[in-house]
């Protein structure tokens, strides 16, 4: 299983839909400061099921719909779409492509999707149980956070053996 | 869960020791449990050695050689039990040049393995990529993407 | 005391104001007080809003604005009441190429009034020093120190 | 007054006496990853009072001694000196070079100099009482601390105003 694809409208600076195509190896991923690629790591996250707002750098889960810019007035909705190619059959699911995708508009209503169906946040946990992605794998390392890995207390350390035992 | 737990150290330990001594071309890394008759709630201690030093507590490495030695220890829970995907978020920023070089190499090798999706200033790391997206904002305050060529990335930088 | 510190926040304030439009080459900032009637325990809030785009929460600005922003309140400070020596260590590391021009073009202001020593592995910093040291361990865990021209940087960093 | 140069034996990765002259604008520091520059900007916070081995990165104090590498043993002391052109008597002290200086050696013997003459904590921190210069001072940004200046809460942030008033 790997990712073949995002696609992101209205979540936090991606105003205009957007689509990033992944190679199954390595993909670079480049811009000046503040042009938005953290908020595409954010995407991922948050498409994953991340409820903290605080890890998503803000204060509400609001924050994370786009609230405009210079020229633009703010969206009411934010919405990602995560294209899986499941071929080796990873997810427990009869599909050769899996899309996972999380709606939030303003007024507070979200849902889940998987293959466009609605579902529940649980759904999609259950779904990558065991596969060691979900939100607080270690596998999305933020920007400035690679030394927290090794955290300065000894006791912490074992969370990361514990995700990959 | 005991036994899990132990099995998955003891082969984290193996794996650390060695990608250690590739990524700092030298030296020697070491993972130790603090206390073996408790295996619920042992905390896990962290040995390194950059080529030519002593061994040091870990807050007198330099910035460069944690981000290194933290580099080692992701690749090593990988190569243990990998994740499909990997999200890296200028990991390589505190890094210099020739470091630079040694951990795209690994990532390449990695790559075998697991997808790794990079964001990166760097150049060393740009060039290891299969593809590369640029982000900018020709409309301030909104996010647009461009598909680059490994070899235009010289220009788009500035 | 109480009017020391207004007098003294008014101050940075205007000067954080036009720092940070230097240094984003747009965009506007300000600096407030939280409670006016309480001048000694009010805390203070930045409000920073980067060219083109709308006024945003301080924690969802990326890495690089946020190293800038914090760079534009250090030169704020150090311009209403300058230390005679800093040392910066690798404040740039968060900033693309454009952004450490800038930075190193405002050093090169600031050093008429204020005497800096920066630590750095980029090359528009070094490009800025009037004088530039190289440390290095020749014999591994003991660090030497070499003294180069500015223009013998590129080969050294390697 | 600015800094002229810095001499440092002993303390860290300094095994050999190694001499800095600085420029009275601006002197750069590079070097590959593991060097020795982190330890210079330490080594003059350290000769400048600092008490907090946390802050130089150490356990207890002792970690700024030179404690040996492949091919030497460690040693026993280590020794900094600070050299400040004084000649617009910025420092109250009626010299036109001041030198500061702070030893420890392993059994936790310390002194203070002032132009060769040993001195107190005390006395350094009166020299530079209203010069903006002292351990706890913005003037020196660690590795990495540069956001950390901003801080998240808003009334830490005072203290740089208080600092500077
Ligand atoms: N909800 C939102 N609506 C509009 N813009 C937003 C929203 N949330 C964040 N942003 C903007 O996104 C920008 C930050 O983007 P991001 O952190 O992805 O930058 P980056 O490319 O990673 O930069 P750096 O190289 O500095 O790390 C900020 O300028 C911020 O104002
Ligand atoms: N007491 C000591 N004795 C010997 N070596 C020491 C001592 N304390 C620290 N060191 C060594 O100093 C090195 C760190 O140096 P420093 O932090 O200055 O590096 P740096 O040049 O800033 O690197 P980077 O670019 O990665 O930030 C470490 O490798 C550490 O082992
Ligand atoms: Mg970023
Ligand atoms: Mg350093």
């Amino acid at each position: 299983m790997f990712l073949k694809s995002i696609t992101i409208k209205g979540f936090k600076s991606f105003a205009d839909r957007v689509k990033v195509d992944f190679e199954p190896a390595i993909t670079g991923i480049i811009g000046p400061n503040g042009s938005g690629k953290s908020n595409i790591s954010d995407a991922i996250r948050w498409v994953l099921g991340e409820q903290s707002a605080k890890t998503l750098r803000g204060g509400k889960m609001e924050d994370v719909i786009f609230a405009g810019s210079g020229k633009r007035r703010a969206l009411g909705l934010a919405e990602v779409t995560l294209t899986l190619d499941n071929r080796d059959g990873a997810l427990p699911i009869d599909y050769k492509e899996v899309i996972i995708g999380r709606r939030v508009t303003r007024s507070g209503e979200s849902d889940y999707l998987i293959n466009n169906n609605t579902c529940r946040l649980k759904d999609i946990k259950e779904l990558f149980m065991d596969t060691g992605i979900g939100k607080d794998a270690y596998s999305i390392i933020g920007q400035g956070k690679v030394e927290a890995i090794l955290s300065e207390n000894s006791v912490d350390r074992r969370e990361l053996f514990e995700e990959a035992a | 869960m005991e036994e899990k737990f132990l099995e998955t150290f003891n082969q984290v330990k193996v794996e650390f020791e060695k990608i250690f001594t590739d990524l700092f071309e030298g030296g020697q890394a070491q993972l130790a449990l603090e206390d073996e008759d408790d295996l619920l709630e042992t905390g896990i201690e962290i040995n390194a050695q950059p080529p030519g030093k002593k061994l040091q507590k870990l807050s007198l490495m330099s910035g460069g050689e944690k981000a290194l030695t933290a580099t080692a220890l992701i690749f090593s829970l990988l190569k243990v039990n990998p994740s499909p995907f990997y999200v890296l978020d200028e990991l390589d920023a505190p890094l210099d040049d020739a470091n630079v070089n040694r951990f795209a190499n690994y990532l390449n090798q990695l790559s075998e393995i697991a997808q790794f999706i990079v964001i990166t200033h760097r150049k060393g790391t740009m060039a290891a990529a299969n593809a590369l997206y640029g982000v900018t904002m020709q409309e301030s305050g909104v996010s647009q993407l461009l598909s680059l060529k490994v070899d235009e990335v010289g220009d788009y930088e500035e």
